[in-house]
């Protein structure tokens, strides 16, 4: 219906500008209705701004601003409509250092209101999670799982070992 | 609502029955190329009703059932269950545990049960409708699925703001 | 034949006259999210021909000249200028060395230069036609570029093939 | 013409089948002609079968798989058609340590005969190039450049001080 809609819309847009910025560390973005007269029929556009530059098409943006851009709004929808659980396959492929560093801070906080899993190669994600699943292949072809509890001391880095549960 | 565990049987690299338990806060999955974890994800989309074997990966029905490996076998059937934590009643059902079963046999038969009982793909979809965790929902993304938010026209957007709404 | 460097001047986000050097070997080309690196992959397409903005992550031909920063103002032209060691005659040109250069205004207007005479683009493109560096040549593979060779059709595959043959 | 494509095709099949097991250290590969009797207009399959599992849709391969097989096609071109030059941009990305490892030995084979770039945010390939060219935005939107021969000692993994140049 138009009211929830546009209610919807409102608050997404608003979670989308605040996360972003926290993404990004500054810059600013907005969501502009195509149609706003109608909308039941209206797309959706998206202008990003990062920090320092200015907005331009999308398609322009690199890998890993595209990343993050999408990533706030991923969560600007989770603010405003909670899911139980989030599942996330290797989103911090493309992000740089600095970039996972601000994305793993925004994962650890939703991460405290609902289940969340994220599938990942990167070390710094791994050791961002208190609870890992090792998925492994012991017989070719076949997957086998471990799980750990990973003993709170190495989640502050000194080390690597895991505790098997 | 949340989600307790995974149990997957035959399904792609699972040939052997294995559990994946659902803790609070954040879990990272973890393993080398091809060990089997975006083949989590497909479970999970797969017990929660996706019928396109395309978003899967696959071709046909039966591409998510175990193909065999050099050591092994070909399997005949394919089978994922998920258990629910339904206390607070988010799911419009009289259970405080809920139980998805889903099965796929090479001859493409297949089978939903609820809590044990035989019923229809739709009566799973209809569970989920308004959790955020239905169809075209944000809450599981796929490896090189995030870009596409951005890439996606202006008029497919709303459908991700129609699902918040 | 070899390259040897890569001049930029208000190309994208390398407002600044910049040169890139290409040397024997191995080299990494490394830095933050969004500082550059694929606009310079960008930089070489676009001096060796390419046409099409959407190849450049545009929309438009003029996309690539710089659009300004929150501190700097757009700029009017971009160019991009490639020399090249065509010691072992590689390039049918009577040249010991080549340097192709390539212009575009705000009012779209473009010009081509090799070694400093103006000529037309298919003089380019046509320079480079056997040498693996051509359009649709495997030599240069963009971000998320690797995967579409598999996933082209079975008929498209053959373009490349064809390139090589 | 018929001739010239069918021996480029069995040279790259042949290539693409050696690089291909170097890469998964094992498995195995096969290009497949859709219309063998019609080379002009044919297209073609591609079969790979990572070390012990079965051959199945490409599809189904991993991300990492997928990026592995492409490299492994890539490279066979190469070696069949050299190129002047070679320029790949995150490839890198999907792969886990063991198939970065292997991916980079390739690369520093490769790198010994033509002009060779990656654009990369892993360390360990940055390790493996001994010329980097470090891109930053100290402008804000502007793109500046710095280049590195990276000390002899520093490729062996003992520091990462790199010589300005
Ligand atoms: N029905 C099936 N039977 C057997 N193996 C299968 C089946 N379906 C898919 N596979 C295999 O599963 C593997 C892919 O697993 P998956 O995508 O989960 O890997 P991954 O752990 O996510 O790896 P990456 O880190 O590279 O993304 C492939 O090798 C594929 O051949
Ligand atoms: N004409 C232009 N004028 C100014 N800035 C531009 C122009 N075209 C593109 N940009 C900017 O260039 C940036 C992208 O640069 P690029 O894609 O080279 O980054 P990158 O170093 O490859 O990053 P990543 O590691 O994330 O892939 C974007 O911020 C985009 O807005
Ligand atoms: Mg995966
Ligand atoms: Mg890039």
């Amino acid at each position: 219906t138009r009211g929830v809609f546009m209610e919807t819309f409102e608050a997404v847009k608003i979670a989308f500008q605040t996360l972003f910025t926290q993404l990004f560390n500054g810059g600013k973005t907005d969501l502009i209705l195509t149609r706003p007269e109608d909308p039941l029929e209206t797309g959706i556009d998206i202008i990003a701004q990062p920090p320092g530059k200015r907005a331009q098409n999308l398609s322009l943006l690199s890998g890993g601003e595209r990343a993050l851009t999408a990533t706030a709004l991923l969560f600007a929808f989770l603010t405003v409509r909670p899911s139980p659980f989030v599942l996330l396959d290797e989103v911090d492929a493309p992000l740089d250092g600095a970039n996972v560093e601000r994305f793993l801070r925004m994962v650890r906080e939703f991460s405290t209101r609902c289940q969340f899993m994220v599938i990942t190669h990167n070390p710094a994600t791994m050791e961002a999670a208190p609870y890992w699943y090792g998925i492994a292949m012991k017989d070719p072809g076949v997957s086998s799982v471990l799980s750990y509890r990973v003993p709170a001391s190495s989640i502050e880095g000194t080390t690597e070992e895991a505790v098997v549960m | 609502m949340q989600l307790k565990k995974l149990q997957m049987s035959g399904f792609k690299t699972f040939a052997d029955r294995t559990e994946i338990e659902f803790g609070d806060g954040l879990t990272a999955i973890v393993g080398p190329n091809g060990s089997g974890k975006s083949n989590i994800v497909d479970a999970l989309l797969w017990v929660l009703g996706e019928q396109n074997p395309r978003m899967l990966r696959g071709d046909t029905a039966q591409d998510v059932i175990f193909a065999g490996s050099q050591k092994r076998k070909p399997l005949g059937m394919s089978e994922v269950k998920l258990t629910l934590d339904n206390a607070d009643g988010t799911l419009p059902i009289q259970f405080t545990e809920v139980v998805i079963t889903r099965r796929i046999y090479r001859s493409g038969d297949t089978q939903y049960l609820l809590n044990g009982a035989a019923c229809r793909l739709k009566d799973i979809t209809a569970l989920f409708m308004d959790t955020g965790m239905g169809r075209g929902a944000y809450s599981v993304v796929g490896q090189n699925e995030m870009d596409s938010v951005l890439s996606a026209k202006p008029e497919d957007r709303r459908e991700l703001f129609e699902e918040a709404a």
